[in-house]
């Protein structure tokens, strides 16, 4: 069952050094506060014309960045969650998890999600939790209309979806399509 | 922001659907790898300036080094992804590839092709007695 | 063998020393 899906498999490298959509993924932004002054990098905040970033100032870096400057060992900045995976969020993916339009909030809102992990955050907890919940709880949904929607134009079954939830969507579809030409004999 | 050049590659690439090779960018790929010049430059001269005595100037470093990296991950993957479009496509053409494909490609790109071609026919060559054409029947026939 | 002479002679003889060599364990697909 999905309740066993290894949350150590998240890390913040990913999967595939080559994946496009993890690349697209990790330039997503996190609101993040410069905790060393950053020398010659004041072009990196419209909001100032100094040369030099101070300590205190928030930015909002792209992931692949942020989790650069913000490790365990090097703490350059310090992140914080994105809204879309705060507690007022949460309450509303766990009140109807189907309603919600996570093509519009993500695309990549679960990889995206799971990659926050991989900060040392007193929510990541909770974010991890939510995350699970909200996919097996829209997972039916989408099993069934992908299991169900044949030779039709599916485009309002996936509006909502998520890329992770469209790849389990199209392959829902492709086992429906096998299963009929089979049927037909071909 | 660095490394919004090179993410526009790796757009670009993901926007195209399955089958088209868009054209090869060689524009692109020359202003990321002067923006990774300049990043390469700065932190040097950062670098030697600590060595100097100057004090602070890590925290720049780090940050574009992993810019740098984030760059690198980029354009490899462009090209990384572009040869497996172009791999699938020998699959599903044969080893001459559609007009409309090879004016997509790059030179090197068709380098690799040609290779790609021997190797795979190397190969085919060597199965059963007198070799076998795996990319015919990709779905099992009926019989 | 093939692809890294690609991504060598395209890109990565064209980057600072210390980015022109592919890291397997990174590049290895999981």
């Amino acid at each position: 069952s999905l309740v066993e899906i290894p949350y150590t498999r998240y890390s913040s490298s990913s999967d595939n050094y080559y994946c496009i959509d993890d690349i697209i993924a990790t330039c997503e932004k996190i609101p993040s506060k410069v905790e060393q002054p950053l020398f010659r990098l004041g072009f990196l905040d419209p909001s100032t014309d100094n040369t030099t970033i101070q300590p205190g100032t928030k930015l909002e870096l792209p992931f692949w960045l942020a989790s650069s400057l913000c490790t365990r060992r090097r703490r350059l900045v310090s992140v914080d969650m994105p809204k879309t995976y705060k507690d007022s969020f949460r309450e509303i993916l766990k009140a109807d998890a189907n309603v919600v339009d996570l093509h519009k909030i993500g695309p990549y809102y679960y990889s995206f999600g799971s990659k926050l992990l991989h900060f040392d955050h007193p929510e990541i907890g909770d974010i991890a939790d939510s995350l699970l919940q909200g996919f097996i709880s829209r997972f039916r949904r989408i099993m069934d209309s992908s299991q169900n929607a044949y030779n039709e134009d599916t485009t309002h079954l996936t509006c909502k979806l998520d890329e992770s939830e469209r790849c389990v969507f199209k392959a829902g579809q492709k086992g429906l399509d096998d299963f009929q030409r089979w049927q037909t004999g071909q | 922001m660095f490394g919004e050049k090179a993410l526009e590659l790796i757009r670009e690439l993901h926007r195209s659907t399955e089958g088209v090779l868009p054209p090869f960018n060689d524009e692109g790929i020359r202003q990321v790898l002067e923006e990774m010049r300049s990043l390469y430059e700065q932190n040097q001269a950062d670098v030697s300036a600590t060595v100097a005595g100057e004090q602070g100037l890590f925290s720049g470093v780090q940050l574009r080094h992993a810019s740098l990296e984030r760059d690198k991950r980029c354009l490899l993957a462009y090209l990384y992804n572009r040869l497996q479009k172009i791999r699938n496509m020998r699959w599903e053409f044969g080893s001459v590839l559609p007009a409309d494909i090879k004016t997509n490609m790059s030179e090197q790109e068709v380098q690799w092709f040609t290779k790609y071609n021997k190797c795979l026919a190397n190969y085919m060559r060597r199965l059963g007695d007198s070799g076998l054409d795996l990319t015919q029947d990709m779905q099992p026939p009926k019989s | 063998e093939n692809l890294e002479t690609h991504l060598k002679n395209v890109t990565l003889r064209h980057m600072p020393r210390n980015l022109q060599s592919i890291d397997k364990d990174k590049t290895a697909p999981r």
